[in-house]
């Protein structure tokens, strides 16, 4: 079973820093190269920020800055042998096709390859526990008015089958039990179990550029596309997500 | 002002005040007046969702004024999301893998 709570944010080498794309469609990348940098952080203890402009510019589909997939981001990860780092290559948040500068710099993190994993809450938390944060993809209908607190919504508010934003899956927890005074002297409310994602708006929008969400009833469609990359070997000794 | 008849939240003096403090906050200008009476009403709207949403929300969510609240749902869909994802865009099926030690194919 995995532990009942868990926050890779806490771990020495994650990056806490939260990203902005500005105007342009790159959660898929943003939330690919954030994926690679905590891999990077908890297997390899080593705090690297890698390149998100290589992974818009050398895109296979060249959609650059209307939208991509994870998936996408992972490959070109292979496909360029690594990633630069986000200090040689910056972020500009634009695109020009045939712009790839991948080959120009030194690559400061790499994959051995990536995995989509099941569809199941409590196995997402298992992996997440042992091995770090993973990239999913969410119905972001309801973040545009998010402010703070555990969104938990209904398909009816948020149609799980419809997803449009890649976010990176830190950590889970649940609320302490609430107690609501009544006339008959009160009720203690259940405690939500949650997960906490990391969004690429910015550390103004939500709870510090963080919001969470749900846990155990698919909210938004989190268990549609849940990619990772993976770097050493399968056998590598497991860590354990700090609490 | 036909929204402001229907919809609930803040009166329209309010409403000035705190689309005011929100430009502030987010540093929001606007090319001339029509657009700005265009993003008033948007916002407006945006706050009358997000007192939907936290109507209808089961957890402990808290919406309202946002970086995003002078942007209707499809210009905010178009800038910060990605393309959708359409149920045939995957060549692949669920089987592709969970890891050779949990049993992966």
């Amino acid at each position: 079973l995995p532990p009942s709570t868990c926050d890779w944010r806490k771990q020495e080498y994650i990056i806490k820093s939260v990203r902005d794309q500005k105007n342009c469609n790159c959660c898929w990348a943003i939330a690919a190269a954030g994926n690679v940098e905590a891999l990077w952080a908890i297997e390899q203890r080593t705090s690297v920020e890698v390149s998100v402009q290589q992974l818009v510019d050398c895109d296979r589909c060249g959609g650059g800055c209307t939208g991509g997939f994870v998936w996408d981001a992972f490959m070109t990860v292979l496909n360029y042998s690594g990633l630069a780092s986000e200090k040689k290559y910056p972020f500009k948040g634009t695109f020009k096709p045939h712009q790839c500068r991948a080959n120009n710099f030194k690559k400061v993190a790499w994959i051995r390859d990536f995995i989509m994993l099941q569809d199941n809450e409590q196995l997402i938390a298992q992996y997440l526990a042992i091995h770090g944060p993973i990239t999913v993809t969410i119905n972001s209908k309801l973040l545009q008015q998010y402010r703070k607190g555990v969104i938990k919504p209904t398909p009816d508010t948020c149609d799980p089958r419809f997803v449009n934003h890649s976010v990176l899956l830190m950590g889970f927890g649940q609320t302490k039990r609430t107690w609501t005074e009544t006339r008959q002297g009160g009720t203690q409310g259940r405690p939500i179990p949650y997960w906490i994602l990391k969004n690429s708006w910015g550390p103004n929008w939500g709870e510090e550029g963080y919001f969470r969400l749900h846990r155990g009833s698919n909210a938004c469609g989190i268990t549609k596309y849940p990619f990772t990359a993976r770097l050493g070997k399968s056998t590598v000794r497991p860590v354990h997500c700090p609490p | 002002t036909s929204l402001m008849a229907q919809a609930p939240g803040p009166l329209p003096q309010e409403l000035k005040e705190v689309f005011t403090r929100f430009q502030v906050r987010y540093n929001r200008s606007y090319a001339n007046p029509a657009e700005l009476a265009r993003r008033v009403d948007i916002f407006a709207r945006n706050l009358a969702r997000a007192q939907q949403l936290q109507d209808k929300d089961l957890g402990t969510a808290e919406f309202g004024v946002t970086p995003f609240s002078d942007l209707t749902e499809e210009e905010f869909g178009q800038m910060y999301g990605h393309q959708q994802v359409p149920a045939t865009a995957l060549h692949m099926s669920r089987q592709v893998g969970f890891g050779p030690e949990a049993g992966e194919k």
